[in-house]
Protein backbone atom coordinates (compact mmCIF):
# COMPACT_ATOMS: atom_id res chain seq x y z
CA UNK A 1 0.00 0.00 0.00
CA UNK A 2 0.94 3.56 -0.45
CA UNK A 3 0.00 7.21 1.62
CA UNK A 4 -0.33 10.07 -0.15
CA UNK A 5 2.60 12.50 -0.24
CA UNK A 6 3.24 13.60 2.60
CA UNK A 7 0.81 11.32 4.24
CA UNK A 8 -3.07 13.73 4.52
CA UNK A 9 -5.13 12.10 6.77
CA UNK A 10 -8.42 13.59 8.61
CA UNK A 11 -7.17 14.60 12.22
CA UNK A 12 -10.89 13.17 13.40
CA UNK A 13 -12.41 10.45 13.75
CA UNK A 14 -15.87 11.05 12.75
CA UNK A 15 -15.99 12.67 9.39
CA UNK A 16 -19.25 13.79 6.89
CA UNK A 17 -20.35 12.93 3.76
CA UNK A 18 -22.62 14.60 1.48
CA UNK A 19 -24.14 13.18 -2.11
CA UNK A 20 -24.07 16.30 -4.00
CA UNK A 21 -25.57 14.84 -7.33
CA UNK A 22 -27.10 11.63 -8.66
CA UNK A 23 -26.17 9.60 -11.08
CA UNK A 24 -29.78 8.68 -12.74
CA UNK A 25 -28.45 5.23 -13.79
CA UNK A 26 -30.00 3.94 -10.20
CA UNK A 27 -32.63 4.83 -7.53
CA UNK A 28 -31.57 7.31 -4.95
CA UNK A 29 -31.77 4.93 -2.53
CA UNK A 30 -30.09 2.37 -4.49
CA UNK A 31 -26.67 5.34 -4.58
CA UNK A 32 -27.01 6.09 -1.09
CA UNK A 33 -27.11 1.98 -0.08
CA UNK A 34 -23.92 1.73 -1.76
CA UNK A 35 -22.05 4.55 -0.63
CA UNK A 36 -23.12 3.67 3.06
CA UNK A 37 -22.06 0.17 2.22
CA UNK A 38 -18.90 1.50 1.06
CA UNK A 39 -18.27 3.38 4.03
CA UNK A 40 -19.17 0.38 5.98
CA UNK A 41 -15.51 -1.16 4.98
CA UNK A 42 -13.58 1.25 6.08
CA UNK A 43 -15.35 1.94 9.39
CA UNK A 44 -14.69 -1.83 10.33
CA UNK A 45 -11.29 -1.58 10.11
CA UNK A 46 -10.48 2.01 12.13
CA UNK A 47 -11.79 4.47 14.58
CA UNK A 48 -13.70 6.24 11.69
CA UNK A 49 -17.07 6.93 11.95
CA UNK A 50 -19.21 8.55 9.12
CA UNK A 51 -22.94 10.78 9.32
CA UNK A 52 -24.51 12.26 6.15
CA UNK A 53 -25.28 15.55 5.52
CA UNK A 54 -28.16 16.81 3.37
CA UNK A 55 -26.66 20.50 3.28
CA UNK A 56 -23.72 22.59 3.65
CA UNK A 57 -20.02 21.68 3.49
CA UNK A 58 -19.26 17.79 4.49
CA UNK A 59 -16.10 16.80 4.41
CA UNK A 60 -15.99 13.88 1.48
CA UNK A 61 -18.44 15.78 -1.30
CA UNK A 62 -19.55 12.96 -3.47
CA UNK A 63 -20.94 13.94 -7.06
CA UNK A 64 -21.24 12.03 -10.52
CA UNK A 65 -20.13 14.52 -13.47
CA UNK A 66 -18.89 14.29 -17.11
CA UNK A 67 -16.08 14.87 -19.04
CA UNK A 68 -14.75 18.50 -17.94
CA UNK A 69 -16.49 18.86 -14.38
CA UNK A 70 -14.29 22.18 -12.82
CA UNK A 71 -11.26 20.44 -11.21
CA UNK A 72 -7.94 19.62 -12.97
CA UNK A 73 -9.12 15.96 -14.07
CA UNK A 74 -11.95 15.65 -16.80
CA UNK A 75 -13.39 12.61 -17.11
CA UNK A 76 -12.91 10.52 -21.02
CA UNK A 77 -16.35 9.22 -21.98
CA UNK A 78 -17.76 5.59 -21.20
CA UNK A 79 -14.44 3.40 -19.88
CA UNK A 80 -11.23 4.16 -19.11
CA UNK A 81 -11.11 6.04 -16.26
CA UNK A 82 -14.17 5.64 -14.03
CA UNK A 83 -13.90 7.88 -10.83
CA UNK A 84 -11.42 9.89 -9.14
CA UNK A 85 -11.10 11.07 -5.52
CA UNK A 86 -8.87 13.78 -3.10
CA UNK A 87 -6.54 12.85 -0.33
CA UNK A 88 -7.92 14.27 2.83
CA UNK A 89 -8.00 18.17 3.14
CA UNK A 90 -9.99 21.23 3.49
CA UNK A 91 -12.41 22.47 0.46
CA UNK A 92 -12.23 20.05 -2.46
CA UNK A 93 -10.13 17.43 -0.53
CA UNK A 94 -11.54 14.22 0.10
CA UNK A 95 -14.13 14.97 -2.33
CA UNK A 96 -15.03 12.04 -4.72
CA UNK A 97 -15.87 12.06 -8.21
CA UNK A 98 -17.73 9.20 -10.35
CA UNK A 99 -17.92 9.68 -14.51
CA UNK A 100 -21.51 9.74 -15.01
CA UNK A 101 -20.51 8.33 -18.38
CA UNK A 102 -20.01 4.85 -17.18
CA UNK A 103 -23.32 2.72 -16.06
CA UNK A 104 -23.44 2.58 -12.80
CA UNK A 105 -25.37 -0.40 -11.46
CA UNK A 106 -25.83 -2.26 -7.98
CA UNK A 107 -24.61 -5.53 -9.77
CA UNK A 108 -22.20 -6.39 -11.51
CA UNK A 109 -23.49 -6.02 -15.08
CA UNK A 110 -22.38 -2.93 -15.62
CA UNK A 111 -19.75 -0.65 -13.16
CA UNK A 112 -20.41 -1.78 -9.63
CA UNK A 113 -21.34 1.77 -7.33
CA UNK A 114 -20.21 -0.05 -4.54
CA UNK A 115 -16.70 -0.99 -5.41
CA UNK A 116 -15.53 2.18 -7.05
CA UNK A 117 -16.88 3.62 -4.13
CA UNK A 118 -15.10 1.82 -1.77
CA UNK A 119 -11.81 2.45 -3.73
CA UNK A 120 -12.47 6.18 -3.70
CA UNK A 121 -13.00 7.16 -0.19
CA UNK A 122 -9.85 4.82 0.38
CA UNK A 123 -8.03 8.18 -1.38
CA UNK A 124 -10.48 9.98 0.53
CA UNK A 125 -9.38 8.55 3.74
CA UNK A 126 -4.95 9.14 2.89
CA UNK A 127 -4.42 5.61 0.89
CA UNK A 128 -3.10 6.22 -2.81
CA UNK A 129 -2.83 2.72 -5.47
CA UNK A 130 -1.47 -0.10 -4.35
CA UNK A 131 0.49 -2.40 -6.77
CA UNK A 132 -0.81 -5.28 -4.86
CA UNK A 133 -3.16 -6.93 -7.15
CA UNK A 134 -5.37 -8.21 -4.62
CA UNK A 135 -5.43 -4.77 -2.94
CA UNK A 136 -8.73 -3.17 -3.42
CA UNK A 137 -6.78 0.39 -3.81
CA UNK A 138 -4.61 -1.37 -6.85
CA UNK A 139 -6.17 1.23 -9.72
CA UNK A 140 -7.72 -1.46 -12.29
CA UNK A 141 -11.43 -2.11 -11.53
CA UNK A 142 -11.80 -5.86 -10.93
CA UNK A 143 -15.51 -6.89 -10.89
CA UNK A 144 -16.28 -9.72 -8.72
CA UNK A 145 -18.95 -12.46 -10.01
CA UNK A 146 -19.74 -12.60 -6.33
CA UNK A 147 -20.31 -9.59 -4.36
CA UNK A 148 -20.76 -10.99 -1.04
CA UNK A 149 -17.37 -12.11 -1.49
CA UNK A 150 -15.58 -9.09 -1.30
CA UNK A 151 -13.49 -8.43 1.41
CA UNK A 152 -10.41 -6.15 2.04
CA UNK A 153 -7.34 -7.19 1.47
CA UNK A 154 -5.01 -7.10 4.41
CA UNK A 155 -2.10 -4.87 2.23
CA UNK A 156 -5.67 -2.42 2.31
CA UNK A 157 -6.44 -2.90 6.04
CA UNK A 158 -2.35 -1.90 6.93
CA UNK A 159 -2.63 0.88 4.91
CA UNK A 160 -5.78 2.48 6.37
CA UNK A 161 -4.65 1.12 9.63
CA UNK A 162 -1.39 3.07 9.39
CA UNK A 163 -2.96 6.17 8.89
CA UNK A 164 -5.58 5.67 11.51
CA UNK A 165 -4.79 2.46 13.68
CA UNK A 166 -7.25 -0.62 14.31
CA UNK A 167 -11.11 -0.27 15.65
CA UNK A 168 -11.42 1.27 19.43
CA UNK A 169 -11.66 -2.48 20.99
CA UNK A 170 -7.99 -3.91 20.38
CA UNK A 171 -8.30 -7.77 18.83
CA UNK A 172 -7.93 -9.14 22.43
CA UNK A 173 -11.41 -7.01 23.39
CA UNK A 174 -13.26 -8.09 20.30
CA UNK A 175 -15.65 -4.66 19.89
CA UNK A 176 -18.06 -6.91 18.16
CA UNK A 177 -18.09 -9.98 20.09
CA UNK A 178 -17.68 -12.86 17.59
CA UNK A 179 -19.70 -15.70 19.10
CA UNK A 180 -23.67 -14.53 20.05
CA UNK A 181 -24.94 -15.40 23.15
CA UNK A 182 -25.26 -18.44 23.48
CA UNK A 183 -29.25 -19.37 23.99
CA UNK A 184 -29.68 -20.22 27.44
CA UNK A 185 -32.96 -21.42 29.68
CA UNK A 186 -35.24 -18.31 30.61
CA UNK A 187 -34.01 -16.05 27.51
CA UNK A 188 -36.14 -14.99 24.43
CA UNK A 189 -36.51 -17.57 21.76
CA UNK A 190 -36.45 -16.15 18.33
CA UNK A 191 -39.27 -18.59 16.45
CA UNK A 192 -41.34 -18.44 19.80
CA UNK A 193 -44.50 -17.49 17.30
CA UNK A 194 -45.93 -15.17 20.28
CA UNK A 195 -42.83 -13.40 20.10
CA UNK A 196 -43.14 -9.57 21.06
CA UNK A 197 -40.57 -6.98 20.90
CA UNK A 198 -40.01 -4.01 22.86
CA UNK A 199 -37.90 -1.94 20.71
CA UNK A 200 -36.84 -2.11 16.97
CA UNK A 201 -34.46 -0.01 15.75
CA UNK A 202 -32.32 0.44 11.76
CA UNK A 203 -28.58 1.43 12.82
CA UNK A 204 -26.24 1.83 9.55
CA UNK A 205 -28.16 -0.63 7.62
CA UNK A 206 -28.72 -3.18 10.55
CA UNK A 207 -31.87 -3.90 12.36
CA UNK A 208 -31.83 -4.11 15.59
CA UNK A 209 -34.88 -6.23 17.35
CA UNK A 210 -34.71 -5.78 21.57
CA UNK A 211 -36.49 -7.60 23.59
CA UNK A 212 -35.66 -7.94 27.80
CA UNK A 213 -32.28 -7.53 28.27
CA UNK A 214 -31.38 -8.49 24.84
CA UNK A 215 -31.39 -8.16 21.21
CA UNK A 216 -31.00 -9.59 17.57
CA UNK A 217 -28.93 -7.53 15.15
CA UNK A 218 -29.95 -8.65 11.69
CA UNK A 219 -28.06 -7.18 8.28
CA UNK A 220 -28.97 -7.32 4.77
CA UNK A 221 -25.38 -9.50 4.69
CA UNK A 222 -26.15 -12.44 7.25
CA UNK A 223 -29.24 -14.18 7.25
CA UNK A 224 -29.20 -15.76 10.56
CA UNK A 225 -29.50 -13.02 13.18
CA UNK A 226 -27.16 -12.24 15.78
CA UNK A 227 -27.98 -12.24 19.60
CA UNK A 228 -26.39 -10.09 22.25
CA UNK A 229 -26.96 -9.03 26.05
CA UNK A 230 -27.39 -5.04 25.80
CA UNK A 231 -24.89 -4.32 27.94
CA UNK A 232 -22.26 -6.56 25.92
CA UNK A 233 -22.39 -3.12 23.25
CA UNK A 234 -24.12 -0.38 25.88
CA UNK A 235 -23.00 -1.30 29.46
CA UNK A 236 -24.59 2.08 30.97
CA UNK A 237 -28.17 1.52 28.63
CA UNK A 238 -31.08 -0.41 30.63
CA UNK A 239 -32.95 -3.18 29.52
CA UNK A 240 -36.42 -3.71 28.99
CA UNK A 241 -36.81 -0.51 26.47
CA UNK A 242 -39.92 1.14 25.23
CA UNK A 243 -38.99 2.46 22.28
CA UNK A 244 -35.57 3.30 19.55
CA UNK A 245 -35.37 4.90 16.55
CA UNK A 246 -32.51 5.78 14.08
CA UNK A 247 -31.49 9.72 13.09
CA UNK A 248 -30.14 8.91 9.98
CA UNK A 249 -28.65 12.21 9.07
CA UNK A 250 -27.00 12.48 12.95
CA UNK A 251 -25.64 8.87 13.07
CA UNK A 252 -27.30 8.49 16.06
CA UNK A 253 -29.97 5.82 17.69
CA UNK A 254 -32.15 7.52 20.36
CA UNK A 255 -33.26 4.65 23.51
CA UNK A 256 -36.77 5.29 25.58
CA UNK A 257 -37.06 4.12 28.66
CA UNK A 258 -39.75 5.84 31.47
CA UNK A 259 -39.46 9.15 30.79
CA UNK A 260 -35.58 9.29 29.87
CA UNK A 261 -34.09 8.83 26.26
CA UNK A 262 -30.64 8.18 25.73
CA UNK A 263 -28.36 8.68 22.22
CA UNK A 264 -25.91 6.25 20.84
CA UNK A 265 -23.56 6.43 17.88
CA UNK A 266 -22.47 3.30 16.97
CA UNK A 267 -21.00 1.84 20.49
CA UNK A 268 -20.42 5.18 21.92
CA UNK A 269 -23.44 6.56 24.41
CA UNK A 270 -23.25 10.06 23.77
CA UNK A 271 -22.32 13.14 26.48
CA UNK A 272 -25.15 14.63 28.10
CA UNK A 273 -27.46 11.55 28.38
CA UNK A 274 -29.86 10.28 29.54
CA UNK A 275 -32.45 13.54 29.25
CA UNK A 276 -36.16 13.49 30.21
CA UNK A 277 -38.54 12.92 27.39
CA UNK A 278 -40.20 15.87 27.92
CA UNK A 279 -37.31 18.15 26.76
CA UNK A 280 -38.62 17.39 22.89
CA UNK A 281 -42.30 18.49 23.51
CA UNK A 282 -44.11 15.80 25.17
CA UNK A 283 -46.53 17.31 28.16
CA UNK A 284 -46.05 16.35 31.39
CA UNK A 285 -49.03 14.33 31.50
CA UNK A 286 -46.51 11.62 28.61
CA UNK A 287 -44.22 9.66 31.50
CA UNK A 288 -43.45 7.20 28.62
CA UNK A 289 -43.50 5.79 24.83
CA UNK A 290 -44.35 2.94 23.15
CA UNK A 291 -42.98 3.38 20.28
CA UNK A 292 -40.93 5.88 17.65
CA UNK A 293 -39.71 5.55 14.28
CA UNK A 294 -38.31 8.23 11.85
CA UNK A 295 -38.91 9.21 8.72
CA UNK A 296 -35.29 9.76 6.84
CA UNK A 297 -36.51 11.23 3.56
CA UNK A 298 -39.24 13.52 4.94
CA UNK A 299 -37.48 13.96 7.93
CA UNK A 300 -40.02 13.53 10.73
CA UNK A 301 -40.56 11.64 13.62
CA UNK A 302 -43.30 9.58 14.70
CA UNK A 303 -43.94 8.63 18.43
CA UNK A 304 -46.41 6.52 19.55
CA UNK A 305 -48.58 6.47 22.60
CA UNK A 306 -51.36 3.94 23.75
CA UNK A 307 -54.30 5.23 20.91
CA UNK A 308 -52.34 8.10 19.73
CA UNK A 309 -49.55 10.04 18.31
CA UNK A 310 -47.04 13.19 17.91
CA UNK A 311 -44.90 13.90 15.13
CA UNK A 312 -41.38 15.81 15.58
CA UNK A 313 -40.10 18.05 13.03
CA UNK A 314 -36.02 16.73 12.99
CA UNK A 315 -35.23 20.44 10.89
CA UNK A 316 -36.84 22.62 13.66
CA UNK A 317 -36.05 19.58 16.33
CA UNK A 318 -39.38 20.66 17.58
CA UNK A 319 -42.62 18.65 18.23
CA UNK A 320 -45.51 20.00 15.86
CA UNK A 321 -48.86 21.71 16.76
CA UNK A 322 -51.83 19.61 15.87
CA UNK A 323 -51.01 16.61 17.76
CA UNK A 324 -51.31 13.87 19.64
CA UNK A 325 -54.04 12.31 16.52
CA UNK A 326 -55.32 9.36 16.78
CA UNK A 327 -53.21 6.21 15.15
CA UNK A 328 -56.23 5.06 13.27
CA UNK A 329 -57.05 8.12 11.70
CA UNK A 330 -53.46 8.48 10.19
CA UNK A 331 -52.53 4.56 9.88
CA UNK A 332 -55.62 3.06 9.48
CA UNK A 333 -55.41 -0.77 9.87
CA UNK A 334 -52.37 -0.67 12.88
CA UNK A 335 -53.68 -2.17 15.93
CA UNK A 336 -52.74 0.36 19.02
CA UNK A 337 -51.14 -0.10 21.36
CA UNK A 338 -47.65 -0.37 19.29
CA UNK A 339 -44.94 -2.15 20.57
CA UNK A 340 -42.03 -1.07 18.11
CA UNK A 341 -42.01 0.38 14.18
CA UNK A 342 -39.44 1.13 12.47
CA UNK A 343 -38.78 1.92 8.43
CA UNK A 344 -37.17 -0.47 5.73
CA UNK A 345 -37.69 -0.42 1.94
CA UNK A 346 -40.02 2.49 2.51
CA UNK A 347 -42.27 0.97 4.28
CA UNK A 348 -43.48 1.45 8.29
CA UNK A 349 -43.31 -2.18 10.10
CA UNK A 350 -45.20 -1.95 13.04
CA UNK A 351 -45.45 -4.36 15.91
CA UNK A 352 -48.05 -4.98 18.26
CA UNK A 353 -47.86 -8.48 20.24
CA UNK A 354 -47.03 -11.54 17.45
CA UNK A 355 -48.43 -9.53 14.86
CA UNK A 356 -46.44 -7.52 11.97
CA UNK A 357 -47.96 -4.59 9.67
CA UNK A 358 -46.31 -3.95 6.82
CA UNK A 359 -47.44 -0.36 6.48
CA UNK A 360 -47.16 1.74 3.12
CA UNK A 361 -47.28 5.71 4.06
CA UNK A 362 -48.19 6.66 0.36
CA UNK A 363 -50.60 4.60 0.06
CA UNK A 364 -52.01 5.17 3.46
CA UNK A 365 -52.83 1.36 4.13
CA UNK A 366 -51.48 -1.83 5.46
CA UNK A 367 -49.99 -3.77 2.79
CA UNK A 368 -49.64 -6.91 4.46
CA UNK A 369 -49.68 -8.41 8.03
CA UNK A 370 -47.03 -10.96 9.48
CA UNK A 371 -45.35 -12.62 12.61
CA UNK A 372 -43.47 -10.30 14.29
CA UNK A 373 -40.45 -12.57 13.84
CA UNK A 374 -40.25 -13.05 10.29
CA UNK A 375 -36.92 -10.76 10.08
CA UNK A 376 -35.24 -13.24 12.21
CA UNK A 377 -34.93 -15.97 9.65
CA UNK A 378 -37.08 -19.19 11.46
CA UNK B 1 4.08 11.47 -46.59
CA UNK B 2 3.45 7.70 -47.55
CA UNK B 3 0.54 6.20 -46.17
CA UNK B 4 1.48 3.69 -43.30
CA UNK B 5 0.88 0.28 -43.35
CA UNK B 6 -1.67 -1.24 -41.56
CA UNK B 7 0.80 -2.53 -38.46
CA UNK B 8 2.31 0.37 -38.69
CA UNK B 9 -0.62 2.50 -38.38
CA UNK B 10 -1.72 0.20 -35.16
CA UNK B 11 1.62 0.64 -33.34
CA UNK B 12 1.44 3.90 -33.69
CA UNK B 13 -2.27 4.51 -32.22
CA UNK B 14 -0.71 1.90 -29.17
CA UNK B 15 2.11 4.16 -29.08
CA UNK B 16 -0.22 7.20 -28.52
CA UNK B 17 -2.34 4.86 -26.16
CA UNK B 18 0.50 4.43 -23.84
CA UNK B 19 1.64 8.03 -24.19
CA UNK B 20 -1.40 9.16 -22.79
CA UNK B 21 -1.58 6.49 -20.12
CA UNK B 22 2.04 7.37 -19.06
CA UNK B 23 1.55 11.07 -18.98
CA UNK B 24 -2.03 10.50 -17.31
CA UNK B 25 -0.85 7.83 -14.57
CA UNK B 26 2.80 7.70 -14.29
CA UNK B 27 3.93 11.02 -14.27
CA UNK B 28 5.08 11.11 -18.14
CA UNK B 29 6.52 14.58 -18.60
CA UNK B 30 4.44 16.12 -21.63
CA UNK B 31 6.52 18.68 -22.49
CA UNK B 32 9.05 15.57 -23.16
CA UNK B 33 6.33 14.56 -25.56
CA UNK B 34 8.20 15.84 -28.91
CA UNK B 35 11.00 13.80 -28.28
CA UNK B 36 9.08 10.63 -26.93
CA UNK B 37 7.80 9.82 -30.36
CA UNK B 38 10.25 7.05 -30.69
CA UNK B 39 8.98 3.83 -29.33
CA UNK B 40 13.23 3.27 -28.02
CA UNK B 41 13.04 6.53 -26.07
CA UNK B 42 15.24 5.90 -22.44
CA UNK B 43 12.81 7.47 -20.88
CA UNK B 44 9.55 6.02 -22.25
CA UNK B 45 10.70 2.56 -22.02
CA UNK B 46 11.54 3.32 -18.27
CA UNK B 47 7.64 4.56 -17.84
CA UNK B 48 6.99 1.38 -19.80
CA UNK B 49 8.62 -0.56 -17.32
CA UNK B 50 7.71 1.52 -13.81
CA UNK B 51 3.85 0.75 -15.15
CA UNK B 52 4.19 -2.93 -16.20
CA UNK B 53 6.20 -3.57 -12.69
CA UNK B 54 3.22 -1.35 -10.88
CA UNK B 55 0.16 -3.57 -12.43
CA UNK B 56 1.91 -6.90 -12.07
CA UNK B 57 2.52 -7.57 -15.52
CA UNK B 58 5.56 -9.16 -16.75
CA UNK B 59 8.01 -5.84 -17.07
CA UNK B 60 9.31 -6.37 -20.81
CA UNK B 61 9.60 -2.70 -21.47
CA UNK B 62 7.34 -3.26 -24.59
CA UNK B 63 3.62 -2.91 -25.28
CA UNK B 64 2.86 -5.97 -25.57
CA UNK B 65 -0.79 -7.90 -26.12
CA UNK B 66 -1.00 -7.92 -21.99
CA UNK B 67 0.46 -4.65 -21.29
CA UNK B 68 -2.21 -2.73 -24.11
CA UNK B 69 -5.12 -5.11 -22.55
CA UNK B 70 -4.38 -3.47 -19.09
CA UNK B 71 -4.30 -0.31 -20.39
CA UNK B 72 -7.34 -0.27 -22.12
CA UNK B 73 -9.19 -1.61 -18.76
CA UNK B 74 -11.64 0.76 -16.94
CA UNK B 75 -9.47 2.26 -13.33
CA UNK B 76 -9.45 4.63 -10.86
CA UNK B 77 -8.70 8.07 -12.75
CA UNK B 78 -6.31 8.84 -9.61
CA UNK B 79 -2.68 8.62 -10.68
CA UNK B 80 -0.33 5.93 -9.47
CA UNK B 81 3.00 7.48 -9.94
CA UNK B 82 3.49 11.16 -8.62
CA UNK B 83 0.71 13.74 -7.03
Amino acid sequence: FRTFLGMPKWRKTHLTYRIMKYTTDLPRDAVDSAIEKALKVWEEVTPLTFSKLYEGEADIMISFAVKEHGDFYSFDGPGYSLAHAYPPGPGFYGDIHFDDDEKWTEDTSGTNLFLVAAHELGHSLGLFHSANTEALMHPVYKSFTDLTRFRLSQDDVNGIQSLYGPPPASPEKPLVPTKSVPSVPGTPDKCDTALSFDAISTLRGEYLFFKDRYFWRKSNWNLEPEFHLISTFWPSLPSYLDAAYEDNSRDIVFIFKGNKLWAIRGNEVQVGYPRGIHTLGFPPTINKIDAAVSDKEKKKTYFFVEDKYWRFDENSQSMEQGFPRLIADDFPGVKPKVDAVFQAFGFFYFFSGSSQFEFDPNAKMVTHILKSNSWLHC
Amino acid sequence: AYPLSGAAKEEDSNMDLAQQYLEKYYDLKTDMKQFVRRKDSNLIVKKIQEMQKFLGLEVTAKLDSDTLEVMHQPRCGVPDVGH
